[in-house]
């Protein structure tokens, strides 16, 4: 399962 | 990290250097609207609820403090500083920005990417994000001519988000699983609304005039 992608952004 | 990134974020951090400068440099925040200030710092607020729980990296950390210290800062300074108060346009800054916020929220609670407290408030502050800018142009329209550096503020404002949206599409070229649709989407209507201001700025700079937006 795609994991929650992580929100790396600003 | 990729280029189109990393320059979106220093133009951002360009354009709250820009506005402090001309806070602090000329005690004075005629042309700027407290209501878009409010709405950036409740989109800060909102959007880095994670700042405390997910560590991505340094730099993440310390540009989630900068922006979220300085929106802060500029709000406090622009409602209780005396000098800088005196200054603010307040007959001319009466956009109801709360009807943004209403809309916003009920927006992340229709369309959001898991219906989790996280998730809606980040989808909350990247559609609110998109429209903080109308209370600004609509006073810059109103106040008629723009000084510089309130120029140079909204102009940066604007094109960081167009480098977020080269950003995007790299991503989504170079990366699997790289789905930000709710992000993007948001980002080019927040970048589209800046569309006629960009224009008259490229005009203003083209004949080297005063930047003047129509009423």
């Amino acid at each position: 399962v795609q994991d929650q992608v992580s929100k790396d952004e600003l | 990290m990729n280029i189109f990134r990393l320059a979106g974020d220093m133009t951002h951090l360009m354009s709250i250097l820009v506005l402090l400068l001309k806070i602090y440099a000329t005690k004075s925040c005629s042309g700027i609207s407290l209501k878009t200030q409010e709405l950036y710092a409740l989109v800060f607020l909102t959007r880095y609820l994670d700042l405390f729980t997910d560590f991505i990296s340094v730099y993440n950390t310390v540009m989630k403090l900068v922006f979220i210290g300085s929106s802060l800062a500029i709000v406090w300074c622009m409602r209780m500083h005396r000098t800088v108060k005196r200054s603010y346009d307040g007959q001319l800054d009466t956009f109801r920005h709360y009807f943004l916020v209403a809309a916003c929220f009920l927006s992340a609670l229709i369309v959001h990417e898991k219906f989790t407290f996280q998730e809606i408030f980040w989808a909350f502050s990247i559609y609110l994000e998109a429209v903080a800018i109308l209370p600004q142009l609509v006073l810059l329209q109103r106040s008629g001519n723009v000084d510089n550096l309130t120029g140079q503020y909204v102009f940066f404002l604007g094109a960081y988000r167009a480098l977020y949206i080269l950003n995007w599409i790299y991503r989504y070229f170079t990366e699997q699983h790289f789905s930000r649709w709710i992000a993007c989407i948001s980002g080019l209507v927040q970048t589209a609304l800046y569309a006629d201001f960009f224009y008259y700025y490229f005009i203003s700079w083209k004949n080297n005039s005063k930047l003047q937006l129509p009423a």
